[in-house]
């Protein structure tokens, strides 16, 4: 399963639609303090099923949606989506039969998400099995958010313990 | 459960050693289950040695070095079971530019075996310079986020992108 | 006890709002005493609003704009009763160019105030070239640090100082 | 009362005796990871009297001294003396007549520390108290150590009304 881009529209602040196309090999993303960076791996998280707001520096999931600045007016929703290559055909049963697979949540003030797989609407549990599959996931190790480093540093044994329980 | 969580530690900690070499050119270190007999209940203690340094607990090592040690820890158990995708936020914020310059080698060797495509926010110069692609994140307009593709060229002149 | 916890905290909230508008060059910010109203047992809530950006809670900023707000509450108890000396160990680390620099242009006022001397500990190549001097550690014989002074304008050749 | 220089020897990394003088203005201190840098700040907050082993990344206060490198053996002692310039008379009674004042600690496997201000041992609170007198010191808000920022930020509402209580 190969990401081939990550759309983002409305999510903290990335007001306007964004689209990031995902390429093989090392992809960097720069730019000043506060200008979003860390907001695209957080949109990236969200949309595979993160569920807890924390995680995303928020008290509820309703700070994930744009809430305004100086010059513009908050929104109302925010919406993420990943479109992955599924020609290899390794995707779960349910949506094997197609080539390009489009995942998106979107969040509605005061309304909650709700999940879509090639349009079609389905609960947060499929798209974290999506993941789940291809040891991919907003909790695996292979997403490491700004500050992990210093966690794990600073973790308990037990903390550090958990840490191994995702490679078995 | 158990055996299985042993299975495990032994190919992670098998990891750790050959990916903390490579990160700090040399030197050794071990991950140890303590405390319990039982796995599902032992802690993790991270021991580390630096090259031409006697090993010590993670504690006592500098800022950098328990970095790069958290680095390869993290990759040890992504390697088990690597995924399509890797993303890595500032995780190269303590390291000086010779600990950079391995970090970055080690990413293309992963590239080469594992077909995983990483992003990687940074703010490391030597990072930035090492990288496929680059894109630039910024705010012109205050609050509200654009996307750019930086040239890689053109990004030694930006020198506010960092 | 109460009152004098209370007078500091006004005075320290004046600094505050001042100090963060030096860092950021520009926006608001302002402390809060919570949760009791006895000051010996509130909390403290930090509030911040970068140039153009709405007034939030401390954990809803970007890192680096934590850590320059971080900078800011730290300086502003320092400044009611300034030290002779004052150390600081890689404060700098999530610092973008820019916020560098504020931060190196604060240092100089404080200097010029307080007559405060200042040991920098830092990676960034911008705030190395705001020293006044600069000193390098090196550890040739693995495990042993030897003090260098460095010339400021070698600094920029010796790739391996940061 | 103003800094003149800090030599350390037999602390940390430090083992052969290294002489920091200390000026005017901004001083950087520089160098790869590893090398010493915290091991100079640890070394300026023992001095002072630092008296948690945890605050210098310890278990014990003996792990302060040289433990050996692959050349070179363990020591058993670790020194560090501060030099300040006192010409403005604003030091503690007991040392006011004194224009230089030299404080040193010393400590020597299992036996602990001594520490001396211009060659008489003094106590530990003693030494705390000059510092505290001019709102220096181990603990004062002027000693930001590696990791301190991080600290902050995650810190609880209560720990960071902790850090108000210094200026009162
Ligand atoms: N719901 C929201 N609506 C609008 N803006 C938001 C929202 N949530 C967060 N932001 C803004 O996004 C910015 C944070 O962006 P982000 O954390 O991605 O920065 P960054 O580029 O990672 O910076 P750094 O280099 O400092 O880590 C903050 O300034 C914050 O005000
Ligand atoms: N008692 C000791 N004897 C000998 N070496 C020690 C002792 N205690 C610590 N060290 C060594 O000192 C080194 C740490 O130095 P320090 O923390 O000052 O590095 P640093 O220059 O601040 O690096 P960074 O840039 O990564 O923060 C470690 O490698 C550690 O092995
Ligand atoms: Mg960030
Ligand atoms: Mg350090």
């Amino acid at each position: 399963m190969k990401f081939k881009s990550i759309r983002i529209s409305g999510f903290k602040s990335f007001l306007e639609p964004t689209e990031i196309n995902l390429d093989e090999g090392l992809t960097g993303i720069v730019g000043p303090n506060g200008c979003g960076k860390s907001n695209i791996v957080e949109a990236m998280k969200w949309v595979m099923g993160e569920s807890s707001a924390r995680q995303m520096r928020g008290e509820g999931m309703d700070d994930v949606i744009f809430s305004g600045s100086n010059e513009r007016p908050a929104r109302n929703f925010a919406e993420v989506t990943i479109k992955l290559d599924n020609t290899e055909k390794k995707a779960p049963a349910s949506f094997n039969q197609f080539d390009e697979i489009e995942i998106s949540r979107k969040i509605e003030r005061e309304k909650g998400s709700t999940y879509r797989v090639n349009s079609k609407q389905v609960r947060a549990r499929d798209v974290q099995l999506i993941f789940a599959d291809t040891a991919t996931g907003a909790r695996s190790s292979g997403i490491v958010s700004q500050g992990r480093i210093s966690q794990i540093i600073e973790s308990s044994l037990e903390e550090r313990r958990i840490i191994l329980e995702e490679a078995a | 459960g158990r055996q299985r969580l042993k299975n495990s530690f032994e190919l992670v900690n098998k990891n750790f050693k050959n990916l903390f070499k490579k990160l700090f050119g040399g030197g050794d270190a071990e991950l140890k289950l303590v405390g319990d007999d039982d796995p599902l209940k032992a802690g993790l203690e991270i021991l580390a040695s630096p090259p031409g340094k006697k090993m010590q607990l993670l504690s006592l090592l500098s800022g950098g070095e328990q970095a790069l040690t958290a680095i390869s820890l993290i990759f040890s158990v992504f390697l088990c079971n690597p995924a399509p995708i890797c993303i890595l936020d500032e995780v190269d914020a303590a390291l000086d530019d010779s600990n950079v310059g391995r970090f970055c080698n080690l990413l293309d060797k992963i590239v080469d075996e594992t077909e995983t495509y990483f992003l990687i926010v940074t703010h490391h110069r030597l990072t930035m310079a090492k990288m496929n692609r680059l894109f630039g994140v910024t705010m012109e307009q205050k609050g509200i986020s654009r996307l750019v593709s930086v040239d890689l060229e053109q990004a030694n002149k930006i020198k506010d992108i960092a």
